[in-house]
Parts: structure tokens; sequence; C-alpha cells
């Protein structure tokens, strides 16, 4: 379970992964604590497989989401289908309050462009209004979720190509700040106070 | 001609982020 240096599986360099997150070396450290406990709930590998994810992070408990496979993509930087702490770590720092917007305004781009083509089209944003309102119980008709899209696509859209990319993702998102919402945890600055454990097994005096 | 319906208020992207929003809140409950 532990490597030549004495750290955890996981945690073989916390110093470096602070460097290149938000996290200061206590919070990784106690980060790993958070994902010692999803990696262990379903089975106990020290990895986080796609179900102890969406169990955690969704609470939602159905086969199939579209939304927990396209976060857990983006998570899965090494594609293997299951996190490892170091990518769970640098994920999470974009949720962090502290974490520039413009990482934000990267992922949620990431997150809505479906089809990973650059930009965001029209069928994908239907797509994912259609699957929120059957996720939370909405019942909507089709003509007020076309008017809806139009309504989004006549401020966002400013190319009018039928599509939104990146930089007209960036300047919608900063008109309108609330759409980044979903990109904050604010809980993630307590994450130190919430697993205080993490002293015991901490190999570094943090500064 | 006047429009039936009330005004859309909400945007696209407001209503996904209900359903794309990450919950670790019950790891952080004291």
């Amino acid at each position: 379970c532990c490597d030549l240096n004495n750290q955890p599986r996981g945690l073989e360099d916390p110093e470096l992964l602070a460097r290149e997150t938000v996290f200061s070396v206590s919070e990784i450290e106690a980060l790993y604590e958070l994902f010692k406990r999803i990696s262990s709930a379903v089975i106990d590998d020290g990895l986080i497989n796609k179900e102890e994810f969406q169990l955690a992070l969704f609470k939602i408990n159905k086969k199939e989401s579209l939304f927990v496979d396209r976060v857990f993509d983006l998570f899965d930087t090494k594609h293997s289908g299951i996190l490892g702490f170091e990518e769970f770590a640098r994920a999470l720092s974009v949720f962090h309050p502290n974490a520039l917007v413009d990482d934000k305004i990267e992922f949620s781009f990431q997150l809505y462009d479906l089809k990973q083509q650059g930009f965001i089209e029209r069928q994908e944003v239907k797509q994912m209004v259609v699957t929120t309102l059957a996720e939370s119980g909405m019942n909507l008709s089709d003509d007020v979720i076309e008017n809806i899209i139009n309504k989004t696509f006549e401020q966002a859209d400013t190319k009018h190509d039928g599509k939104i990319d990146k930089e007209e993702w960036k300047n919608l998102v900063l008109r309108h700040p609330s759409l980044l919402k979903n990109m904050t945890l604010q809980y993630l600055k307590d994450i130190t106070t919430t697993f205080p454990s993490f002293v015991f097994h901490s190999q570094v005096d943090d500064t | 001609q006047r429009n039936s319906g009330p005004p859309i208020l909400i945007n696209a992207f407001q209503l996904i982020g209900m359903s794309s929003c990450l919950d670790l809140s019950g790891f952080f409950e004291k």
C-alpha cells in the first residue's frame, strides 16, 4: 500500500500537487482523507470508479446519467476509466472558491461541449435541458423548451452561426456570473477542519 | 399581435446547472 518514501499510494508528492492546484499541502492531505472515503465506498482499492463517483458527488443511484458521465470524463484526464487521487485533486481544485474564473469557464465549457467539437451546439443544449428536466421531474412542453433555447442563443450566439464557441461562452458567463454557480463548492475551504485526521499522516510542514 | 405566454426569464444554462452540479456537502456536514 505504500511506496518507498512511505507515502500512501496516490499521495506521493503532496507538495507538487499543492504547487499546481489552489490547495495548500495541508489541504491536499485533508483532501486525501476525503478521497480515501469515496474510493472505498464500493471497492476498497484506492481508486474512484464511476459508481463511487456518482454515489459521492451526485447523490443519484441511477444506472446512467449524462452529467455524471461527462463530469467523470473531465476528471479522468488519463482516460483510464478510474480516478486516482491526483486526477481527483486537480479537478476539484477548479471547484475551489479561490480557483481562477478562467479555469471555471474552461471546465464548464468542456462540460457543456458534449461532443468535444470546440463549440456548444443547439442540439447539445436541448439534450442537456431535456435531461435536466427529466432528472428533476419537471415537465415543460417542447414549445417552452424551444423558447428557452432560442432566448439563450439570442444572448450567447453573438456571431449568429447557431453555435456557442469558447469566446462567446466566456462573454456570456462574464455577463451572467450566476451561470458559473455550479462551478464553486464553498465548503472546499473547510477541508482541513472537516478532515482533521490528516495531521496524523502528514509528512510535511505546511507553510 | 400580442405575445401570449409569460416572458422567458431562465437561461438554458441556468437550468442545466441544476443537474450538472457536484455535491460533496454530505461529507462536510458537522
